[in-house]
């Protein structure tokens, strides 16, 4: 564990808890894409597959079950409750989320470390949580304005791959036979995918301003 | 066989 792993894991807890927070205190989903949200969920449940049969660490374990229980929650909360999936923009989360996870599922067969099981669906993962933010950046686009807590929440978000790049480097340096081109690769397209949105935070966090992204 | 390092991460 190094510092820049540390600061990335404590940054997606943070966007996870701001995007709790976003839902729960305002009673209100609109802006969230409920799409990024299930491609979410199911990045975790196919990534942590060896949550009950690798015991790697208890902050391990423990950041694995608080991922899959939060992303779980914010997509059921968002389909059943009845107060919150009322404010759902489900007229503009219309991204074919569907070819996501097709592309992602060819891919990892094409492309993987091994050709068993758990490493597809790990590589599946890795590929699918590069394109997930993909139909929330779309309805934010769509939507024009963006509220401070969604704006957080996807800036933290992107920010925490950002310092798992990091850490990836560091390793490299550190490790010897450090080979994870799937994730290195896949996490630059990932962080790269949030740039025009960095840009927007970072302008409207420079003026002071509401963000808004261009239509 | 070792899990290999990647898997330590989250």
């Amino acid at each position: 564990m190094n510092i820049f792993r540390f600061a990335g894991d404590m940054t997606h807890l943070i966007s996870i808890l701001v995007l709790l927070l976003k839902i729960y205190a305002t009673k209100s989903c609109s802006g969230i894409s409920l799409k990024t949200q299930e491609l979410y969920a199911l990045v975790f449940l196919t990534r942590y597959l060896d949550l009950f049969t690798d015991f790697i660490s208890v902050y391990n374990t423990i950041m694995k079950l608080v991922f899959i229980a939060s992303s779980l929650a914010v997509v059921c909360c968002m389909r059943m409750h009845r107060v919150v999936r009322r404010s759902y923009d489900k007229d503009l989360d219309t991204f074919r989320h569907y070819f996501l996870i097709l592309a992602s599922f060819v891919l990892a067969l094409l492309v993987n470390e091994k050709f068993t099981f758990q490493e597809i669906f790990w590589a599946f993962s890795i590929y699918l949580e590069a394109l997930a933010i993909l139909p929330q950046l779309v309805l934010l686009q769509r939507s024009g304005n963006v509220d401070n807590l969604t704006g957080q929440y996807v800036f933290f978000l992107g920010a925490y791959r950002a310092f798992y790049i990091l850490n990836w480097i560091y390793r490299y340096f550190t490790e010897q036979h450090f080979s994870r081109w799937i994730a290195c690769v896949s996490g630059l397209v990932q962080t790269v995918l949030y740039a025009d949105f960095f840009y927007y935070y970072f302008i409207s966090w420079k003026n002071n301003a509401k963000m808004q992204l261009p239509a | 066989p070792p899990i290999s390092s990647i898997k330590d991460e989250l």
